[in-house]
């Protein structure tokens, strides 16, 4: 069983 | 004062129809060497990064840095209305509501001229920091877009494999499973199609195959894909314009 990342756990918000 | 140019209506088409499928709302920042974009789906899970730079564009100048903020639905409606092979362009004063797009078909003085209206869009800018990558591929966008429609119809996740001399895509689903083997080679006569590969860790990640099907529609732009993955962050798709990119950062699925 996979589970999805996120794009903002990898790159904070500026 | 925004006055951006392209040589063919047909490229802004290509840029804007290799992402408009994954974001809807986008601003286009406008700064004197270029434009750039930036947006994140829905989900979260798959970020596009937009350069445009100023030689892929037949004549450019933006005095003011202004910020577009475009319906993507909407701008391929005008787009739709302009020929391919007809210049466009891109016209804005310091503090737009509105952006005008100029189509000229010099061959028969014909001009159409659309303006559409700008969104106030409150989207983060996010920090792309300059990532240290396990492997970097680089291979035909044609070669890449098969394997994914191929694969995709086995599973909604799709596993890729990088050792030092195979990259290898694997989907296992209900109907079945299926795998593609790709060893990298320098083909001297078409070197569009060779397959690169550098490799310092191997790396064994899952990806959904609905992003990566959003992902090789940006193979109109290039006949090439870098693919560039890590064990630790997003993958990096990139699709090289004449100056710029678009680039896709996809984050992975992870055992859980």
């Amino acid at each position: 069983k996979s589970k999805q990342s996120t794009i903002t756990e990898f790159f904070p918000r500026e | 004062m925004l006055e951006a140019k392209f040589e063919e209506a047909s490229l802004f088409k290509k840029i804007i129809d290799g992402f408009k499928d994954c974001v809807q709302l986008v601003n286009f920042q406008c700064k004197e060497d270029g434009i750039i974009a930036q947006a994140v789906d829905d989900s979260r899970v798959l970020l596009v990064s937009l350069e445009i730079g100023i030689e892929a564009f037949q004549e450019y100048r933006c005095d003011h840095p202004v910020t577009l903020g475009i319906d993507l639905n909407s701008l391929s409606k005008v787009l739709r209305c302009g020929n391919n092979s007809d210049t466009l362009t891109l016209i804005a004063d310091d503090t737009p509501d509105s952006v005008l797009l100029l189509f000229e078909d010099t061959k028969k003085d014909r001009i159409a001229e659309y303006s559409l209206k700008l969104m106030d869009i409150d989207a983060d800018f996010l920090k792309i920091e300059e990532l240290a990558y396990d492997t970097t591929l680089l291979m035909p966008s044609s070669e890449f877009t098969k394997i994914v429609r191929d694969l995709s119809q086995f599973s909604d996740s799709l596993n890729i494999m990088i050792t030092k001399e195979t990259i290898k895509f694997v989907a296992d689903g209900d109907i079945g499973s299926g795998s593609v083997i790709l060893k990298p080679f320098v083909n001297m006569d078409k070197p569009e199609e060779s397959i690169k590969l550098e490799m310092d860790q191997p790396v064994d990640l899952t990806f959904g195959s609905k992003y990566l099907q959003d992902i090789v529609k940006g193979s109109a732009l290039s006949e090439k894909v870098g693919v560039r993955l890590s064990s630790e962050a997003p993958a990096l798709f990139q699709f090289d314009l004449k100056s710029g990119y678009l680039q896709f950062f996809l984050a992975p699925k992870f055992n859980d």
